[in-house]
Formats: structure tokens, C-alpha cells, sequence
């Protein structure tokens, strides 16, 4: 499973029109400036997998995930994030070559999920998901700052991480 | 419970050596402090970078640091694989030689599963084989197809030559 | 004491204006959470970047909050100056562009008062007047004088060009 | 008060042979590949100047700073650390257009302090310097990793960092 596209509608600073960003099976970089975005596409996959932590969103809130405008545009009246994943291998349990995550956070705090198009409850979601072993928790996530704190812990922080993994 | 530990300690300190070493030409593996009080007591993270004495990673300079905590999760993902993986900006405190090394690693390490990698640094786009830009522009964030001429202008924010 | 603190206060807040318009072209500005409870609540250190909404330093970017950091402490030297500084690697997550705005300050600083940095990017080491290149010769360090053309010698650890 | 030269021999990765580096009074850079030495340059600097606690030294204890050799090389007996500063404006109270502090520091634990050549207590050396406003807890050090720290504080600790400082 891996992930073909990613589009996403006012989702943080990615704006009020939908961006599509296509991601080859390979090595992918994204680069650019200081405060560019480019956490913040990370932050869109996580949130349409399921992460519900506005901390590891680096929000305080989820519905602040919501594209707030700029200094002469209005703020987004909702969030719409669709992850495209690979399913040639049919690792996802739904009979199509590729699934089609959606997610939309409404202003209200109200949260609606689809796969392939269709609406699911947030359980179906996470157990769907978690059948391929995808999970905004998982190992495969590595965010901003991590590397840092991982390099500063105590001997006794690694044989507890360690035990938390095993 | 101890076995449990133990098996995953092994293999992930079975990966660390290969990874560490592939990394920096030196020599890494885990240790317990007290084999007899696993529970109770910490995983030494050891590190004997080239030509020099074997040292706890806490005792390394800033750099090392980064180099065997990446070497670390690197093999934790390989006992625990995934299909995908998302970097975000992990060669922060790398020099040149050090994200050559890491980028050829993940190079390689993405022929059998997706890398997403943000990065700042030229060395490790160089070897990716898709590259976006993003950039802002009024408070919105603009993402397009890299190409190489727009290296410097992309992460020194001088947007004026994006297409 | 909240006579002495809000002096302080205000002080570090009018150097930071200065100092973070200068790094980046956008404002920021020291804001008590509560004016009337100083000592029990915080201090927020709002920044509006460049065509941006303003944003509590927790809101922003990784590098934004190093800019915003290294505003801030600037700040404090500039309201409680030393005659001489020493800076290890306060770049490290600063892009292309935000390093060279941070090394041409440096630059403007230090004609009054002496600054020594330890970097490994190019944009700052080019705004230095004297560069030293440090490597690593079984297990001894080795500071040579350094020249230009030694440049991604030195910083990617190749060491055979030194003199 | 400005760092005209630092000379050291022992301390940390530094080695056994006397290193000279000097200093201008404007922009100075050090650069150099991860774990070249560049920040043990630093902390001799600290270390000279009084800094006392192993862990800002990034040691577990002082002695620990004595230069341990390689896998070929023999350890070093003790550290000898001299700062020359300049002192045109005669900032600190000693009568010559520069002043040398040193610092020895050998395996037994014992520390010996130099003032121009001149030996002197611990004391002495402190004072002195603090006359001229010199201290390795002094804002003016930055260490590698404060910021990063700093750019994570919250506003309480913020506002706490501010009394302390003012
Ligand atoms: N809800 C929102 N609406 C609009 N913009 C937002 C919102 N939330 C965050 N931002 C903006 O997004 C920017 C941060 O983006 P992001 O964290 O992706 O940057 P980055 O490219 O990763 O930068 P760095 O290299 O510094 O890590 C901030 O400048 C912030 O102002
Ligand atoms: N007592 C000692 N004797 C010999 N070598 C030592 C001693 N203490 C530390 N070292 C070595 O010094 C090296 C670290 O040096 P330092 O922290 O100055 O690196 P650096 O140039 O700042 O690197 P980075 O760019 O990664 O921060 C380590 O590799 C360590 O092995
Ligand atoms: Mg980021
Ligand atoms: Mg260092």
C-alpha cells in the first residue's frame, strides 16, 4: 500500500481551492522555505488517516486546522482531505486497485469519512485501515523534531520505548 | 514479558549494526545496562564512530547524535516494516557527508517501500526521484513539480522563477 | 518587583521589534497573557510573518520558531550586551534565505562586539571575516585556517585537500 | 573584551599537542563534518572561564574532559587551557593591554588557576572576571541545542525566563 495522491481543501495553509499532489512508489522529497507548507502536507495525510490529536497537529484544536485566510482572504468554511492509497495487493479489504481515503472536518467540529466515495462510520475507517496496518501512529511516521528528542533520551527512555514497540 | 523484550531487542540491535555501519563506516549495537534487571534499568545506545573510541550516544557531539537516533528508528522500521514511510526534515543537524550517506540509504531503502522525505538540503533531493517545491504566496501554500534550476530559488524562498 | 520585571519586559519587547523586522520583513511583539496577573500566567511571544496572520511562537513553522528564537535572544543581548558571543550551530533549521538574512546581522553585529559561530552552511561562513575549518585525524582534531576552495572539503568530511 | 587566542592541550578531542587558535575581533566562524571537534573548541573556552557542571560540558564528570586518546593513542595526563583576552580598555582590573587566563585541570581532580601567568584561587580568577562582566552562565554563550529548546518553551516558561534574566 502506498500512497498515490493527496488532494486537500482548506486544510492549514494549503488554502481554499484543492491541491493535488501526486507521489511516485519511490523516493519522494518535498522542499521549499521556512513556513512554506510543507509539514502542514504531512499534517493532511495524518488527519485523513485518522489522527485525532491536535497536539500531533501542532494545533490546539482540530477545527483550528481549518485554512484560516491570509491578511485579504476569508477563512475556509470546512476541511476535505482525500488520500489515494495502492491496493494492487489488495491489502486494504475492498475489492478496487486503489482506495480512496476521505476526510472532512466541518467548522461545527463535526467529522464525516468516506472510502471510496461512500460514507463510513470513524470505526469502519480505523479498522479498514488498520487491517493494511495503517495507523497515524505508526512507526512509519517520523514528524518535525522527533529525530531531536529521540537522540536526547536516557538510557531508561530507550528501554522504555523499547518495550512500548515490542 | 523477557522474552518478548529480548526477541525484539535482538533484532532491532541486529539491524542497528548493519544500518550504523552503512551510515558511517563505524560500528553501533544496543546493551543492556543489567541483564538482570532488564525492567528496571536502561538500554545503552553504543557508538564507535570511525577511527575513534566506542562511546554511550549521550556522550557524542550534536551531529552523532542525530546520526545514531536515525540509525536507531531505521531499525526499528526494518524489524517493524511498513509500506510507506514520511520523513520529516530528519537531517537537520546532518553535515554534507552525513546526508549524502543517509540519502543514498533511503534511496535504497525506498526500492521496496515509499519514502515522503521533507528536506532542506540539496544533497538529499539530488538522489530523490520526485521532487515538489512549496512555496507561499499571500498566506497560501503553492506546491509544484521541482526542477532543478529552481533549486536555490525554491529554498531560499525567491519564488519569482516558479512555473 | 513587577516595576523591575515590566521595565525588563519592555525593554527585551522594543529590541525584539526591531531585531525580527529586520530578519524577516514581518513584526513581532512581546504580549503579557495577563497584565494584571504577571507572575502566574505567561508571556506570548507574537510573531506576523511576511504576508502572514499573527501567531503565538507555538503555532508556526519549525524554522519560523527558530527565526522567532533567535529574535528573541538577540533581544535579550541587545538590552544586556557582552563584549564578545559565541553561537553553536543556531542556524541548523533555517532555510537558504533566513540564513543569510541571520549571517548579514551577525555581520552588523559583530563590528561592536567580537562573534564566533560554529555553522556548517555556507551562506553564514561567507559573511565571516575569519573562518576556521575544524576535521577529525584518528580520534585528534585538526583546526586549519580555512580557504574557500577547501569549502565542501571541510563541511562534507573529506579531508585530503587541507594545507 | 575580546578573545584574542585560545590555546589548549588535553581537553577533549583536542589531543595532546598544544592547538593555537586565534581570534579577530569581528564575524569569526568555525565549521567543519559532525563530531570534528568544533563544539569541544567551545566548551574549553567555558571550561577556562569557570564553568564547573559536567553536564553543561556535555561530561559526566570534569576529568572526563582529559583528552582519552584513540584506538592507537595514549590518554592525556591533564588539560591546560589558556584565553588570552584583550584588555586595551582595561575592562578587567589588571594592568596589561591583555590578559591570559588559564586553567589546569588534572587526573586527580585538582584544578589550578593562572591569572597572567600568575597563580591565584579560584576565587580570585571568578571575581576578576566577573568585574568585567565575564561568566560562562553569561547570555552571551549560546550552546548548540538552546535554541531549539527556546523555540519550544511555552508562555509560562517564557515569562520565567524573563525574571530570571531581568
Ligand atoms: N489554519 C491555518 N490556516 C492558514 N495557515 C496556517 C494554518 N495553520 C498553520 N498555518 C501556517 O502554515 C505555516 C506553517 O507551515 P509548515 O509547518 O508546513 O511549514 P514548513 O514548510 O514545514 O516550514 P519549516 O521548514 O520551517 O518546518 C505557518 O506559517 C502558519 O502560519
Ligand atoms: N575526552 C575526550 N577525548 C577525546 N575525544 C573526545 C573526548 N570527549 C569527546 N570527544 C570526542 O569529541 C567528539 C565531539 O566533538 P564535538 O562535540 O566538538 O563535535 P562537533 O564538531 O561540534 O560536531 P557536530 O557538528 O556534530 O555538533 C566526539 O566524537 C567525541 O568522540
Ligand atoms: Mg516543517
Ligand atoms: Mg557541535
Amino acid at each position: 500500500v502506498f500512497i498515490r495522491k493527496v488532494e486537500a481543501r482548506g486544510f492549514k495553509s494549503l488554502g481554499d481551492k484543492t491541491v493535488v499532489v501526486k507521489f511516485e512508489p519511490s523516493f519522494n522529497a518535498i522542499t521549499g522555505p521556512n513556513g512554506s507548507g510543507k509539514s502542514n502536507i504531512m499534517d493532511s495525510i495524518l488527519f485523513c488517516l485518522g489522527q485525532n490529536s491536535p497536539k500531533k497537529l501542532r494545533v490546539d484544536r482540530l477545527t483550528s486546522l481549518i485554512y484560516d485566510g491570509g491578511p485579504s482572504v476569508k477563512r475556509s468554511q470546512s476541511i476535505r482531505v482525500s488520500v489515494t492509497l495502492d491496493n494492487t495487493k489488495r491489502q486494504i479489504p475492498l475489492d478496487s486497485d486503489t482506495v480512496t481515503v476521505t476526510r472532512e472536518l466541518r467548522q461545527t467540529g463535526e467529522n464525516i469519512y468516506l472510502l471510496n466515495g461512500k460514507r463510513v462510520t470513524k470505526n469502519v475507517m480505523n479498522e479498514t485501515l488498520s487491517i493494511a496496518l495503517i495507523s497515524p501512529e505508526g512507526l512509519n511516521f517520523v514528524p518535525q523534531g522527533i529525530i531531536t528528542r529521540l537522540s536526547e533520551l536516557v538510557p531508561d527512555e530507550k528501554r522504555g520505548l523499547i518495550e512500548e514497540i515490542v | 514479558k523477557r522474552h518478548v523484550f529480548l526477541t525484539g531487542f535482538e533484532k532491532i540491535d541486529k539491524e542497528l549494526r548493519v544500518i550504523f555501519t552503512n551510515l558511517t563506516g563505524g560500528a553501533a549495537w544496543l546493551e543492556l545496562e543489567d541483564p538482570d534487571e532488564i525492567f528496571s534499568k536502561g538500554v545503552f545506545l553504543m557508538t564507535q564512530f570511525l577511527d575513534k573510541l566506542p562511546r554511550e550516544s549521550s556522550a557524542v557531539s550534536g551531529g552523532e547524535k542525530t546520526v545514531s537516533a536515525i540509525s536507531f528508528i531505521l531499525a526499528i522500521q526494518s524489524v517493524y516494516p511498513s509500506h510507506f514511510y514520511m520523513f520529516d526534515e530528519i537531517d537537520a543537524h546532518l553535515d554534507v557527508r552525513n546526508s549524502e550517506r543517509l540519502a543514498d540509504l533511503l534511496r535504497e531503502r525506498a526500492v521496496n517501500a515509499q519514502i515522503i522525505a521533507v528536506t532542506l538540503k540539496d544533497t538529499v533531493l539530488a538522489r530523490a526521484s520526485l521532487v515538489y517545491g512549496v512555496y507561499m504566496e499571500k498566506g497560501t501554500s503553492q506546491i509544484v513539480k521541482y526542477r532543478p534550476d529552481l533549486a536555490v530559488a525554491t529554498t531560499s524562498g525567491k519564488q519569482q522563477q516558479h512555473q
